[in-house]
């Protein structure tokens, strides 16, 4: 068996539909660089949690191979289970065949009725993928389903329309900015080696380098614990995050520092406003890794940049968006 | 070969739950933690 944590996703808004099956069955998914599985709902699931989402059917596939293999989705205190299957997962035209996804069984809680997404599409390595599932982009590449071995993300910063994901090439009128590329530092989460965080002029962590992650699936920015709290605090926030959004326009720059290139990220787009309030769009986390510390580049990064994810040359390429 | 996902903005989780009044609770019984996504599958 495996878990994914579902808690995780609690601030994700950008969602895509995929269909599984023969004829295909629609799903709303999240597309998550941070995680490798593909799973969806099925009708085995009997709980009032999924009576919200739509739900696979596998006796209406005729493509569908069934495995006696569980799967278990964690979050918090219980954990959705459920087994995995082989069937065609159809992702804007690009038809996968024998893509093993979970499908899911039981689902202990309720929130999970409110979740505004089905099922969660990975697109990290497999190296991370629960019960060894081989991912669905891997999948693409072996059976020569795209152009180009990568794929690439633009986030809306209105966030309205216009938002994709991009298999097999690069939208050329995205990137006329350029495009800095930056090595993997592991092949598993999209992980990079940054090396200096500064807020506007001043160093302000990660000075000796330490790991970031770009993670489509993780909405804000996250940062060490350790850090948090004293970069709240030099952009003005209390220990809460919240700050005065008269205040907004007389903030600095965050700027990560990634392989000697500077990718500032604009009070714009990391105060969050919501209902009058003003808050940082930091959160933070402790997971230390070999090289130190680890930092997400979550949808607020991303809005910024233009992503592009290459597993040809595993890098991931970023173009500033004016 | 080239295939483009739309992608659409819409309500998280979070802010459905606290319109419906249940986000107090929801965190109350599942602590909010980012770290549990990384390095957590097995």
């Amino acid at each position: 068996s495996s878990t994914e944590p579902l808690q995780n996703y609690m601030d994700n808004e950008y969602f895509g539909t995929i269909s599984i099956g023969t004829p295909g069955q629609q799903f709303t998914v999240m597309f998550d660089t941070g995680s490798s599985n593909l799973w969806v709902p099925s009708v085995y699931c009997s709980s009032r949690a999924c009576s919200n989402h739509n739900l696979f059917n596998p006796s209406e596939s005729s493509t569908f191979v069934g495995t006696n293999e569980s799967v278990s989705i964690a979050y918090g205190t219980g954990s959705m289970t459920g087994v995995l299957g082989y069937d065609t997962v159809t992702v804007a035209g690009i038809e996968v065949t024998n893509q093993i996804f979970g499908l899911t069984e039981t689902e202990p809680g309720d929130f999970f009725y409110y979740c505004p997404f089905d099922g969660i599409l990975g697109l990290a390595f497999p190296s991370i993928a629960s019960a060894g599932a081989t991912p669905v982009f891997d999948n693409m590449m072996t059976e020569d389903l795209v152009a180009e071995d990568l794929f690439s993300v633009y986030l809306s910063k209105d966030g309205q329309s216009g938002s994709f994901v991009l298999f097999g090439a690069i939208d050329s009128s995205y990137t006329t900015n350029g495009i800095t590329w930056i090595p993997l530092s592991a092949e598993t989460y999209w992980q990079i080696t940054m090396d200096s965080v500064y807020i506007g002029d001043e160093p302000v962590a990660c000075t000796s380098g330490c790991q970031a992650i770009v993670d489509t699936g993780t909405s804000l920015l996250v940062v060490p614990n350790s850090i948090l709290n004293s970069l709240l605090a030099a952009l003005g926030s209390d220990s809460s995050g919240r700050i005065s959004c008269s205040a907004v326009s007389m903030l600095p720059d965050v700027v990560y520092y990634l392989n000697g290139n500077a990718f500032p990220v604009p009070p714009s787009a990391y105060v969050i406003e919501s209902e009058g309030d003003c808050m940082l769009g930091f959160e933070g986390m402790d997971v230390p890794t070999e090289s130190g510390e680890l930092w997400i580049l979550g949808d607020v990064f991303i809005r910024q940049y233009y992503v592009v994810f290459n597993r040809a040359n595993n890098m991931v390429g970023l173009s500033p968006l004016s | 070969h080239i295939s483009r996902v739309s992608l659409w903005r819409g309500k998280s989780l979070r802010q459905t739950l606290k319109e419906h009044g249940l986000l107090e609770n929801y965190l109350k019984q599942h602590p909010y933690n980012p770290a549990a996504k990384y390095f957590s599958t097995g």
